[in-house]
């Protein structure tokens, strides 16, 4: 990718993460629709002799020889028996029956976790720089499991199967489905068992967003990721018959319109269908757009598509407006004529406008790439949102990294649009999702792998987690990250921990460390019966202990949610009691020098919250101290949520932990 | 309706193995599969993120497969999508 690695503060700081010989040499697998091989981004220049311990193969195919991977490119399998079985035979003049990335997602994810850098990157000029991921010096292996009609689970399984075996040291899965119950959730079943055998799994956490309990991949053995934006934006500005002046965003790289105002129109007033505001495949009257820029809301079919349509029917240009859910949150697109996504409040405007002259007219004008954007980050208004609905005392999702507008490589095999008739191809391309932000993440555990080959996966979850930023540089407190679709300060159940932080977390001072022992008491904590442990587990050797008193709030996680029962406050209350008190138990690990942690935590109003003991003194590497903290609450109405932080330090390292209260 | 077949995943326990297989899980997981289903394809077999195999098999099968001994959990085939 182009620019994050400077976001991150890992740009030319490759002393930051000395990888430490062999042991530091990390594949990360990438389960996804692909690879296209002969991208740059794949060059093995300067990378040692392929590690002995490797499996992995490169699989022939449709269009795909094996000696298409190398010592950057190590393995390349593909998973297609059940997308078949279920969906008959693939066409094979749309999709190769091999690893070829036939879609441009897998090519794209892959190497932002773990390309090697390639200079003069760009799309069409956009975002140019030096593309890299972000452990360019990383091995990566692809599992096709995703194919033109979706990832089926009997793939998906037989890829992640596949990716362990190999030897694969971090899992990279940009795609999720329904909430189901860890026990009959492919993905959760099958990063349990990585996890167990020492396999980071960093997942997206879903494009549902902005709504609250939207997120996939909750289980926490999963590290989830959410998505936030970057400080680059491309410009665009709309000016209109009144003079008016409007920014949006925009990747349109073709001839521009001319200076001269063309007519406006809005795609409601130009279309014989009662959703004609959305600019669906033909809905729109040419008559009515020849020659015009018409404006179109989003929805329902993909920002691209509307481009084609306006394009098709004979428009001139298209200001595509967002809706209040997606709120000022601008995500460019390449569309194939002149354009400009602008927020919610400005497409208002400008409809207004629209709607109020009766020559309406406007130009749009392209301005390319702009850096140093700010505020930034600020949480991606699709970013799916906790509460987590499957476990509500699990905070989720765990982080955000960069999802929005990110440049990566691309297949040669689709345009940047992905839309059939976009010819262009393109070697790099832009595009937005927490399928991004996983990636970073991947790359940024394959990071720390690197330099702490003795890191279980949870002790790296956690080094990127207590280490994020949850407020803006230098600006303490008051001044937490945005979140796109609000425009307002986000919460942990936007950002989770907060925002990533590589340089911080390769030295974090202590780690909250968690192995399947727990987990599978986590398991018991929910009632699971020993079928299901054994089910997600993969052994009936797993049970829970007659008698236990298990609890959730027992899972050593690094960040805190306290769910209460409203009911069950009120009727303790009812019957005596002062309020409710929920205990939390953890157990944090010295992974640095000797040190004393002095501990603050603060919380929302109305929750007291207490820490035993208040001060942990560590006199060497892997020494283990746990504490308890108590949070206090009388009941509250249902729907109430707050937040607090609970922050360990020595002076040097910041240990810190979102908390989220829910009253349900 | 009733013959329709569709992909379920099978989790098996692996220690419930009977002694005749000796190690070879793939010649077990076959057995059973057959043992509920002439027709039944068995699509993957798995041994690292988890012991069983995917099959096509009828809903009746599928219950089938899901009371036989050994057997801990046969789920329906999800379809993800990349986000």
């Amino acid at each position: 990718t182009t620019r994050t690695p400077e976001f991150l503060g890992i740009a030319g700081n490759d002393g930051l993460f000395p990888q430490s010989g062999t042991a530091g040499d990390v594949v990360v697998g990438v389960l996804d629709t692909g690879v296209w091989p002969e991208s740059r981004s794949y060059d093995d220049a300067g990378l040692g002799e392929v590690p002995s311990w490797w499996k992995g193969e490169c699989m022939a195919g449709t269009g795909f020889n094996s000696s298409a991977c190398n010592r950057k490119l190590v393995g390349a399998r593909f998973f297609n028996r059940g997308y078949e079985a279920a969906m008959g035979p693939m066409d094979t003049t749309r999709e190769s029956r091999s690893p070829r990335d036939d879609d441009g997602h897998g090519t794209h994810t892959s190497s932002t976790a773990a390309g090697a850098a390639v200079s003069g990157a760009s799309l069409l000029g956009f975002a140019s720089g030096t593309a890299r991921g972000m452990a360019p010096r990383a091995r990566v292996a692809v599992y096709k499991v995703c194919w033109l009609g979706g990832c089926f689970s009997s793939d998906i399984l037989a890829g992640m199967d596949a990716a362990v075996a190999d030897g694969c040291g971090v899992l990279s899965l940009s795609l999720g489905g329904g909430a189901a119950d860890y026990a009959r959730d492919s993905v959760a079943i099958g990063a349990f068992a990585a996890m167990e055998q020492n396999v980071l799994v960093s997942c997206s956490a879903g494009n549902a967003g902005p709504g609250t309990s939207t997120l996939s991949n909750v289980a926490p053995w999963i590290t989830t990721v959410g998505a936030g934006t970057l400080d680059r934006d491309f410009p665009a500005y709309v000016s209109l018959g009144n003079g008016k002046n409007y920014t949006g965003v925009s990747l349109y790289a073709g001839k521009a319109l001319p200076s001269t105002p063309l007519p406006i129109v809005y795609a409601a007033n130009a279309s014989n269908s009662t959703a004609g505001n959305l600019c669906m495949p033909g809905t729109l009257t040419p008559e009515k757009v020849a020659g015009k820029i018409v404006v179109c809301d989003r929805g329902v079919s993909a920002r691209v598509q509307k481009g084609f349509v306006v394009r098709d029917a004979g428009g001139a240009g298209m200001v595509l407006s967002n809706t209040a859910t997606n709120g000022e949150e601008l995500v460019a697109d390449a569309h194939l004529l002149p354009a400009a996504g602008v927020g919610a409040k400005e497409g208002a405007a400008i409809k207004a406008y629209v709607a109020s002259d009766p020559s309406p007219t406007a130009t749009i004008v392209v301005a390319g790439t702009q850096v140093d954007v700010r505020p930034s980050p600020v949480v991606a208004a699709f970013s799916s949102r906790g509460p987590n609905m499957l476990t509500p005392e699990i905070l989720k999702p765990d982080i955000i990294a960069p999802g929005v507008n990110i440049l990566a490589a691309w297949t040669g095999k689709a345009g940047p649009t992905g839309i059939a008739a976009d010819t262009r191809r393109v070697a790099f391309n832009i595009i937005s999702g927490t399928s991004m932000s996983c990636p970073h993440v991947s790359g940024l555990a394959a990071l720390l792998r690197s330099a702490h080959p003795e890191w279980s996966p949870a002790a790296v979850r956690s080094a990127l987690m207590t280490t994020a930023y949850s407020t803006y540089a230098g600006a303490g407190d008051a001044n937490p990250l945005l979140d796109a679709a609000t425009g307002a300060p986000a919460t942990p159940f936007d950002y989770g921990a907060g925002h990533v932080d590589p340089a911080s977390a390769v030295d974090p001072g202590l780690v909250y460390d968690l192995g399947t022992a727990d987990y599978v008491d986590f398991l018991c904590a929910l009632n699971y019966t020993s079928t299901m442990i054994a089910a997600v587990a993969r052994s009936k050797s797993y049970g829970c202990t007659e008698g236990k008193a298990y609890s959730v709030y027992n899972l050593n996680y690094p960040s805190f949610a306290v769910a209460y029962s409203t009911a069950s406050s009120q009727a303790a209350e009812s019957s005596g009691a002062a309020a409710t008190t929920v205990t939390h138990r953890r157990t944090l690990t010295n992974v640095g020098a000797a040190g004393t942690y002095k501990v603050s935590a603060a919380a929302m109003p109305g929750v007291a919250v207490a820490v035993e003991p208040t001060e942990l003194a560590f006199t060497s590497a892997g020494e283990k101290k746990s504490y308890t903290v108590s949070f206090t609450a009388k009941s509250q109405p249902s729907g109430t949520a707050g937040f607090g932080r609970l922050v360990w330090s020595d002076g040097k390292h910041s240990v810190a932990s979102p908390i989220a209260f829910t009253w349900t | 309706a009733a013959e329709e077949r569709a992909t379920y995943i099978v989790h098996m326990a692996k220690s419930a193995m009977p002694a005749e297989y000796g190690d070879d899980h793939g010649e077990w997981y076959g057995a059973s599969l057959r043992s509920v289903s002439g027709a039944g394809k068995m699509l993957y077999a798995y041994d690292t993120v988890l012991h069983g195999f995917s099959a096509r098999l009828t809903a009746r099968e599928a219950r089938d497969m899901a009371a036989m001994d050994g057997v801990l959990a046969v789920n329906p085939e999800a379809r993800y999508e990349l986000h």
